[in-house]
């Protein structure tokens, strides 16, 4: 076998050294990315001003599992519950332990009903969950939003954030919801708020053309809607390290099958 | 090769080695202290040098290595041999032409993981199973 010298071996080795031609380095990279499951060289548009939070978090579990991988001891941690805000590294636990794939969402729209409208207030994102693996079944997907310290409100004052699927769109009347997750945190903390949002992207994954994004609720706990950026919550007008993203858990349904080349 | 030989051992029962003696040749069987064992040795697998780091987040490249190394008899313990290994050798002994030596070949594999940019600016995390050699041994 032939080696191109992104393949270096540092001690002896048998293989018969020779240069490739042009057309035989595409095709050892074209091997090279069929094993790592991808059709061909993904081509991301350069990261100006792109968010940075996914990227950044995910790096943070990159560290995490390689450094699990070091260890090879992958199995039997349990994760902890998340009911909190989560300002450190993401916690390893089962859910990542057994996922073979983690895949970041970038927020691709958001609208808002914030004090130029009507109560009650709201918040929608939206992500494009066409792009997933094949073959890879979702075993748990979470919400991430960045929360600054409320201005508005006393800091020990309690908040209720619910975090709603967008069933179906009705344009005289309100739109048709199912609650995914809530949460109660005081007006005062301040970082990264986690929602479980694993039903809404099965039924994304199933049904792409009903994904119509995510809505966000914030209210004091007797009741009135509190507009979601007085609350401290950034949106994509929010620094680019602290924009809201989607994390989705994947785990290979079957192994994959080698194609004949 | 198991069966051919059961048949000879009917017809010729003189050609057999003793059970508990090693096979004509096979004492003089000489190890050279410089033969190559079965180990494993590193290969670098760089992403860097494929000039996938505009995609590839994390690793710049990863040491996958590989197996190489003799597989003859006697088999070494450090060879971790199957028992399958330590009599194939032996019968390639016997029979060189028909039964190769046993194979140096991962015995453990490992996962890596892979952090990359997709064509949306989404970002995934990838463990491969078994793309890191971890133990090489005489299959």
């Amino acid at each position: 076998l032939a080696t191109g010298s992104f393949l270096k071996n540092h001690l002896h080795s048998s293989f018969i050294q020779r240069k490739l031609s042009g057309r035989e380095k595409r095709e050892i990279q074209k091997e090279i990315l069929s094993i790592l499951g991808l059709s061909g060289r993904p081509r991301p548009p350069s990261g100006g001003k792109l968010p940075s939070a996914a990227p950044l978090f995910m790096l943070d579990l990159y560290h995490a599992v390689a450094s699990e991988e070091e260890e090879d001891g992958m199995h039997g941690v349990s994760r902890p519950v998340q009911t909190s805000l989560s300002t450190q590294s993401p916690p390893l636990g089962t859910v990542m332990s057994e996922a073979d794939t983690v895949m970041s969402f970038v927020n691709m729209v958001e609208h808002d009903r914030d004090t130029f409208y009507q109560k009650p207030y709201w918040k929608e994102f939206k992500f494009d969950l066409t792009q997933i693996p094949l073959g890879e079944s979702v075993t748990a997907a979470d919400f991430r939003i960045y929360k600054m310290r409320s201005s508005a409100h006393h800091f020990n004052k309690t908040l209720h954030i619910s975090i709603y699927e967008i069933i179906k769109e009705h344009t005289n009347r309100e739109s048709d919801l199912l609650r995914l997750d809530l949460q109660d945190i005081l007006a005062g903390d301040e970082g990264w708020l986690v929602f479980d949002v694993t039903v809404a992207s099965n039924h994304w994954l199933l049904n792409p053309k009903y994904n119509l994004g995510l809505r966000l609720y914030v209210e004091t706990p007797d009741g009135h809607s509190v507009e979601p950026g007085s609350a401290g919550l950034l949106g994509r007008r929010g620094p680019r390290s602290k924009q809201p993203f989607m994390v989705t858990f994947f785990q290979a349904s079957q192994s994959p099958i080698r194609i004949t080349r | 090769a198991a069966k051919q030989l059961k048949k000879r051992q009917q017809k010729k029962p003189s050609d057999l080695p003793h059970p508990n003696k090693l096979p004509e040749g096979f004492d003089h069987v000489h190890i050279s202290e410089g033969r190559r064992v079965c180990k494993r040795h590193e290969l670098y697998v760089s992403f860097r040098d494929l000039g996938w780091l505009d995609w590839v987040i994390a690793p710049q490249g990863y040491s996958a290595y590989y197996c190489e190394g003799e597989c003859a008899f006697p088999l070494d313990s450090c060879m971790n041999a199957t028992n399958h290994a330590i009599l194939q050798s032996l019968v390639h002994l016997m029979k060189p032409d028909s039964v190769p030596k046993a194979c140096c070949a991962p015995t453990k594999l490992s996962a890596t993981s892979v952090l990359y940019y997709d064509n949306n600016n989404n970002v995934i995390l990838k463990k491969h199973r078994n793309m890191v050699v971890k133990s090489c041994g005489c299959h």
